[in-house]
């Protein structure tokens, strides 16, 4: 473990609080017997979150832990496996099923058709991994669906006209994380012999490039003072 | 090179 990879993890961390944190705001706002102008503007404007992302990334991390009870590394790396999982399961759960955060969700935005995400990446795990095992492969359609998975959310961030903090702060951590896997990756390179893993690097390269055009913007709004907007 | 030292980050 060093600096890079615990700072990435955090960062993946604090971008799922955030998500959990925005359901429960648009949860218990509308709780509330009154309806307070935040809460009127939370309901009545689409929540901004991508089901298509967040299904996708249930699908990464059922399809990267397999190995969840099989593969003991660590405590730490136990407990974060299950709360990735638990987390991703359950933010899908609440958008597609629960009474009211359901209600938050703009189905006609969302449009992304993430089957066509899910397949390519699914082919070339087949045809390029490191082992051809049912786990292997699965592992490395992971990592290549965590590349894309992004996608779904970028575009309806670009259709949605006010594109709330929590969410613009969630897509800037996931983001973040992916790049603190870089750092790490070079520094295992260089202070560990034989650690050589191009799919891996490739993969979250590909990954962080898809954030450039959203953090040149998000640091713009940062800088300017102004709300994040993305070009449609 | 084993590859499971890929396998220790989430």
């Amino acid at each position: 473990m060093n600096i890079f990879r615990l700072a990435g993890d955090m960062t993946h961390l604090m971008s799922v609080l955030v998500l959990l944190l925005k359901i429960h705001t648009i949860k218990s706002c509308a709780g509330k017997s009154y309806p307070c102008s935040l809460c009127f503007i939370l309901l009545e404007s689409s929540s901004g979150i991508s089901l298509k992302t967040q299904e996708l990334y249930a699908l990464v991390f059922a399809t990267r832990y397999l190995d969840i009870f099989t593969d003991f590394i660590s405590v730490y790396n136990t407990i974060m496996k299950l709360i990735f999982l638990g987390s991703s399961f359950s933010i899908v759960w609440y958008i597609r099923r629960h009474k009211i955060v359901r209600r938050s969700y703009d189905k006609d935005q969302d449009t992304f058709r993430h089957f066509f995400l899910v397949l390519p990446c699914l082919l070339l795990a087949l045809i390029i991994n490191e082992k051809f095992t049912f786990k292997e492969v699965l592992w490395t359609f992971s990592l290549y669906l965590e590349a894309v998975a992004i996608l779904p959310q970028l575009i309806l961030l670009q259709r949605t006209r006010n594109i709330d903090n929590l969410t613009g702060q969630y897509v800037f951590l996931l983001g973040a994380y992916r790049a603190l896997y870089i750092l790490n990756w070079i520094y295992r390179y260089f202070t560990e012999p034989h650690y050589v893993h191009w799919i891996t690097w490739i993969s979250g390269l590909v990954q962080t490039l898809l954030y450039a055009d959203f953090f040149y913007y998000y640091f713009s709004s940062l800088k300017n003072n102004v709300k994040l907007k993305l070009p449609a | 090179p084993s590859n499971e030292s890929a396998k220790d980050e989430l």
